[in-house]
Parts: structure tokens; sequence; C-alpha cells
């Protein structure tokens, strides 16, 4: 463990609790796409499958279980739970995800670290959540401007992956057998999505941090 | 290490 990987996690937890705070205390899912939190849901439940039987530590294991437990939250109160249900703007929050899961599908059964099952499901997990963000911001995009917390959510969500990009780096110049080449190329393709953002991010938040974004 | 003990990451 070491503090960019640290900070990282509390960034993503820091999403999930901006996001459940939004659509629960604010009562609308306006400005949330749906389907990139139902890849999310898809991401956690096959990425912690090994949580039955790779106990690294109590604090991995028990973050496996909120991640999948606050994703599949968020996925059920959008979907299902009134009156975030009736925000949910179908037409506008369509983005194809068929074309996300399929082509990662296939990149999980061909690039994995083993020939096993769970080795080719966990590579499909780590490509997909690489692009999982897609949906949120082609919906920002279409809205151009974005909602303050919405804002927030999707920088913290940023973050937590780009001080990953750093704990890849720490780790391998302080560890000697550290390679991940698969978690390298997906997380820096998925912080590489959020370049874009956070440029308008910064420009907004500069004269306040309550200022919406605007995208062009 | 075995892929599996190398996930020692979320």
């Amino acid at each position: 463990m070491n503090i960019f990987r640290f900070l990282g996690d509390m960034s993503h937890i820091l999403s999930f609790v901006i996001l459940l705070l939004k659509i629960t205390q604010g009562k609308s899912a306006a400005g949330i796409s749906l389907r990139t939190q139902e890849l999310y849901m898809i991401v956690f439940c096959s990425r912690y499958l090994d949580l039955f039987w790779n106990f690294s530590s109590l604090y991995n294991s028990f973050l496996k279980v909120v991640f999948i437990a606050c994703s599949s939250a968020i996925v059920y109160i959008i979907r299902f739970k009134s009156p975030q249900k009736d925000t949910w703007n179908p037409e506008l929050d369509n983005f194809p995800i068929q074309y996300l899961i399929g082509p990662c599908a296939v990149a999980g059964l061909l690039i994995n670290q083993d020939w096993t099952p769970f080795e080719m499901i966990w590579a499909f997990s780590i490509y997909l959540e690489a692009v999982a963000i897609l949906p949120q911001l082609f919906l920002l995009q279409k809205q151009g401007e974005v909602e303050n917390l919405t804002s927030h959510y999707v920088a913290a969500l940023g973050a937590y992956r780009g001080l990953y990009l750093m704990n890849w780096v720490y780790r391998y110049f302080t560890e000697d057998d550290y390679l991940q080449r698969i978690v390298w190329f997906a997380g820096t393709v998925q912080t590489g999505l959020y370049i874009d953002f956070f440029y308008h991010y910064y420009q907004s938040k500069r004269g306040g941090l309550s200022r919406p974004v605007k995208l062009p | 290490c075995t892929a599996l003990e190398s996930k020692d990451e979320l």
C-alpha cells in the first residue's frame, strides 16, 4: 500500500458518496448516466469474483463489498426507485453500451494474464472500466453544462484512476517484480478520457467551487 | 507469483 493508491481508493469512495448523496438527497438522477452506472456494476461484479478465494487483505475485501454494494444500489435507485427513476431520460442517456461490452469481452478472452476463466473475466473488467465513463461523458456533452455535484463526481472518479497511475509508477520503481501491463494500459486510457473534462472542470472551478462546468 | 497472487489492488 502507498499514499497514491490509498488516496486513489479514497477518491473512488468519495465519488460513490457524492453520487449517492446527489440521487438520494437531491431525489434526482438528472445528468447521471444509468448506462455508466450499469457498466460499473458489471465491472465490480466481474472483477471481484475472487472475493471468495483471493484474500489479500481485509481492506481489499471490505472495499470490494462496498463497491459492489454501492454500484448496485445506485443502479437500483435510478432504475426502479421513485422519484429518481422518472428523472432518468432514456432518450438522452442512450449510448450503445453493447459496443463497449463486446470488444472488452473479446479483449478479455484474447489478452489476459492466465488462461483461466477468472483471469479472462478479470481482464474484461479492467478493459470495461477504462471505457465505462463514456456514456456519462457523452451525456454531459449533450447537455453542455454540468451540474455542480455531477462535476465533482466525475472529477473524483477521474482522480481515482489518475492516482492509481502514480501508484503504478511508484510500485514499478520500488518493487522488483511488479509488472501489470494490462492495468497500466487500461488505466492510462481511462485517465486519458478525463483529460478534456478536467480541463473544463479546472477552468470553471477557478472562479469558485460551485460554478457549473461548461462543455463546448 | 501467480496471476492471482499479483491481484492485490482493487
